[in-house]
């Protein structure tokens, strides 16, 4: 899972 | 990752340099609202919560989900926090003397409160980092309304602030541009939340990008508003 929590966005 | 998405976030970090240049080559912050870069500094304070997440998994090199598109996400938001703190610093130290805040009179809690209970009412999770994404995002869409009402206040802006304001509202329309064609070429669920407020961001410039067209087609210094 992404660690972005995922938002890959700014 | 797409053309629109890296000159959004270009164009966003252009307007932060486009800022301290300005405040450090005038050695003033007449005509920027204080008010509008603290709710910039809130707006990435609670958005980028999981840099600690992120750092976290550096530090203890657990680079399993580590990717290209997380590193470059993760020193863009530290620009971001570190720019958006540094002139909030410049303009409460340095530049306190020449700050506007007898004319910066937007009352802030107008725009935190109704993004704060949207935020606990329309969200994706429950949960507190998504609670704070999500008002994060609702913020940033209004946060410039202080700056907005001190320029009309003005009447008008030196070519600089004007160059930073269509920076500032120009990224966020170029989000929208990318969100359209992640909708059009990935699986990508388009985030409404986001979708919505971006274009309330964009819509709050209209005005504003109207009138630095017109300074830019009558080759004007300054950007004139209508008093």
């Amino acid at each position: 899972v992404s660690p972005e929590s995922g938002h890959d966005e700014l | 990752m797409n053309i629109f998405r890296i000159s959004a976030d270009l164009l966003h970090l252009a307007s932060f340099f486009i800022l301290i240049f300005k405040m450090k080559a005038t050695k003033s912050c007449k005509g920027i609202s204080f008010k509008t870069q603290l709710m910039y500094t809130l707006v990435f304070t609670c958005r980028y919560l999981d840099l600690f997440h992120v750092l976290g998994m550096m530090i203890t090199f657990n680079f399993a989900h580590i990717t290209g598109l997380t590193l470059y996400n993760t020193f863009m938001k530290i620009l971001f926090l570190a720019a958006s703190y540094y002139i909030v610093y410049l303009m409460r130290t340095e530049l306190k003397s020449t700050s506007d805040d007898a004319r910066d009179t937007f009352v802030l809690w107008h725009i935190l409160a109704p993004c704060a209970v949207l935020a606990l009412i329309f969200n994706a999770q429950f949960t507190i980092l998504e609670i704070l994404w999500t008002f994060s995002i609702y913020l940033e869409a209004v946060a410039v309304m202080p700056q907005l009402m001190l320029l009309i206040e003005t009447g008008e802006a030196d070519s600089l602030s004007s160059h930073y304001m269509f920076a500032v509202g120009g990224y966020r329309a170029l989000y929208l541009v990318n969100w359209v064609y992640r909708y059009a070429t990935e699986p990508y669920y388009s985030n409404w939340i986001a979708w919505i407020a971006g274009f309330v961001q964009t819509a709050l410039f209209g005005d504003f990008f109207y009138y630095y067209f017109v300074k830019i087609m009558s080759g004007d210094a300054a950007l004139k508003l209508p008093t």
